[in-house]
């Protein structure tokens, strides 16, 4: 997947993604295939090494149902205490702002703060609640977002969202760190007689054994 | 770290979809393991904006509701296999499926301690046919059976049966997990510990010696 500009150093292929057998078919998109969603992906200037994406923004057009599910580590990162915290109150969301290259974790109460000023900026371009933005960081333990980087990089963002295919890879790009591969799924399929879509993307290559709930 | 976003059109409630959520990851990324360490950031965050159909879907029992959630696990599953195939340093994806325990649950503790285990990854990654640390993972993983129950099996070559080891032909069992390793491909270890109808799944990679070199350098 090739985004933004055409450097070597940004593109990275698709994971080879098997779906169990069943009675859906694979399409193409991820996270923008099903309907009413759009994404963007590019690099803002978080990364510590390199140009690839790093900055990526998932919305809808529309209040989603939202649910989530978090890391059970009691040292958990102020992005998920602050999904948390949103979602014991809130059962829709309009938007998924996500980072890498920080983690945001072991940031004590700044790092907090920086999570819930990203969400409220996020919301402010989307002229949505700030309670509808949900946010998720990866990257270095111990160190707090490059806000400064982030903010600058949000008009540009939202102006790239899209419902294309292109978004969803986009955006599966940008939330990877030292993955060698994206990934980005979705399926079709007849749900109670209507066609119903379920895509999504992911990251994730080392420090994995979830525990969430 | 693992991150994922989710999303569909399906119509559905709050309570029924944030259960289905829970399922899924259940069955998906909380059984996958690449290192045994659990980040501080994992988070899966799943949107469902309702656009698909007037009708929402309420009921976990009812056939929609099935439906939906066989669909939820299927891309759910495919995207935590990625995560484990693309683990760091990894040469290959490792598929542990039990069959024969009490319930899911039971099923899935063992799949996974199989799949989480360090000296399965490493013998994996060495070629090596080791049924005896397969059989270990799965005695120390916290439930019980009888041993006389447990058979094992790597792909179509079965290691032991009835809790005692077979003759089998090592070359093959071994060039088995060289063509995986040499392909990027998947290594089934297929592990039966009775005749219960639990059964589940989960998800690793085999353990080299990059894996050392890339989070020695990684700075945290």
């Amino acid at each position: 997947v090739c985004v933004d500009v055409g450097t070597a150093s940004i593109c990275i292929p698709a994971a080879p993604i098997v779906i169990p057998e069943g009675p859906w078919k694979q399409i193409p998109g991820g996270v923008t295939a099903a309907k009413g969603f759009k994404a963007a992906g590019l690099y803002g200037g978080l990364r510590a090494k390199g140009e690839k994406p790093d900055l990526a923004l998932v919305t809808c057009d529309v209040d989603a149902i939202v649910a989530g599910v978090f890391t059970k580590n009691i040292v958990a990162a102020a992005p998920v205490i602050y999904c948390r915290n949103v979602l014991k109150n809130s059962n829709t969301a309009r938007a998924i702002l996500i980072n890498a290259g920080q983690a945001n974790a072991a940031t004590g109460n700044p790092g907090y703060q920086d999570a819930v000023e990203c969400a409220h900026s996020v919301a402010q371009f989307l002229q949505v609640r700030q309670e509808d933005v949900m946010i998720q960081s990866t990257g270095v333990i111990g160190q707090r977002i490059k806000k400064e980087a982030l903010l600058n990089s949000l008009p540009r963002l939202v102006n790239s969202l899209s419902s294309t295919v292109e978004g969803a890879d986009a955006a599966a790009v940008a939330i990877t760190t030292t993955d060698l591969v994206s990934k980005s799924v979705a399926i079709e399929a007849e749900v109670g007689g209507a066609h119903v879509k379920v895509g999504g993307m992911t990251k994730g290559s080392g420090m994995i054994h979830p525990n969430m709930a | 770290t693992m991150l994922g976003v989710v999303t569909t059109d399906a119509p559905v409630t709050s309570d029924l979809w944030r259960e289905m959520v829970r399922i899924s990851a259940n069955r998906s990324f909380n059984q996958i393991s690449v290192d045994g360490d659990t980040s501080t950031n994992d988070c899966i965050i799943a949107l469902a904006s309702g656009l698909a159909g007037p009708v929402k879907i309420s009921s976990f029992n009812s056939i929609e509701g099935c439906q939906l959630q066989a669909c939820l696990d299927a891309v759910m599953q495919g995207l935590a296999k990625s995560v484990a195939w693309d683990g760091e340093g990894a040469t290959c994806l490792l598929e542990v499926v039990v069959f024969g325990a009490n319930n899911e649950a039971e099923a899935a503790k063992i799949a996974r301690t199989v799949a989480s285990s360090s000296l399965v990854k490493a013998a994996v990654y060495g070629r090596d046919p080791n049924w005896g640390r397969i059989a270990c993972a799965v005695g120390y993983a916290g439930i019980d059976f009888d041993l006389n129950d447990l058979h094992l099996s790597l792909g179509d070559i079965p290691l032991m049966r009835s809790g005692q080891p077979l003759p089998f032909d090592r070359v093959e069992a071994s060039t088995y997990l060289k063509q995986a390793g040499e392909s990027h491909g998947t290594v089934k270890i297929h592990i039966s510990i009775g005749n219960g109808r639990g059964c589940g799944k989960a998800w690793g990679c085999d353990l080299s010696y990059d894996y050392v070199k890339i989070n020695a350098e990684y700075t945290t």
